[in-house]
């Protein structure tokens, strides 16, 4: 399934 | 970076420096809430924790010491500047905005991805940011005429979340990439709670009239 986790947003 | 996240970001970034120039030309901050402020300045400096530990880009490294910086700089004007502050509305503006904090950060405790500092910090930070205009909104409401910058400005940080959630949408499908479901529902209650002033914005931009909050 689609990974988690948006570090790179602000 | 898509096209959503960009706007994103130049609509956040535009709202800020829409209040700096009001601030600034008009030496004046009636309208604005404190309240609202501080606790934007809370959510940066909770957020960007991060940068000290990771580093992603130049971009958003500079991206987030604009914010830090601007939302403290408009705090100091607000509460320090000689001529700045004599124009706050301080009656007007008497949201209980501990609680905001308070339920903010409990809740963060409770609903968070990983037990440590850092993500307890970045929960916090995405709730309270969620529920941080609401002092400013409420404050509007109150004083009734929204002059022309403030409209400006709360239209702008509205946008900004609004084209978060379609660039969460765009990154599910284009990169397989779920974004953290805490940040997917507190942008869409951060997004709803402006669905009245968009409509009262809106309306006023098609009948050319000035903005008007009903009470």
């Amino acid at each position: 399934g689609p990974k988690s986790s948006h570090k790179d947003e602000l | 970076m898509n096209i959503f996240r960009l706007a994103g970001d130049l609509t956040h970034l535009i709202s800020i420096l829409v209040l700096l120039l009001k601030i600034y030309a008009t030496k004046s901050c009636s309208g604005i809430s404190l309240k609202t402020q501080e606790l934007y300045a809370l959510v940066f400096l909770a957020r960007y924790l991060d940068l000290f530990t990771d580093f992603v880009s130049v971009y958003n490294t500079v991206m987030k010491l604009v914010f830090i910086g601007s939302s403290l700089a408009i705090v100091w004007c607000m509460r320090m500047h000689r001529i700045v502050k004599r124009s706050y509305n301080r009656e007007l503006d008497t949201f209980r905005h501990y609680f905001l904090v308070a339920g903010s950060f409990v809740l963060a405790l409770v609903v968070h991805e990983k037990f440590t500092l850092q993500e307890i910090f970045w929960a916090f930070s995405i709730y309270l940011e969620a529920v941080a205009i609401l002092p400013q909104l409420v404050l509007l409401q109150r004083s009734g005429n929204v002059d022309n910058l403030t409209g400006q400005y709360v239209f702008f940080l509205g946008a900004y979340r609004a084209f978060y959630i379609l660039n969460w949408i765009y990154r599910y499908f284009t990169e397989q990439r779920f974004g953290r479901w805490i940040s997917w529902i507190s942008g869409l209650v951060q997004t709803a709670l402006y669905a009245d002033f968009f409509y009262y914005y809106f309306m006023s931009w098609k009948n050319n009239a000035k903005l008007q909050l009903p009470a």
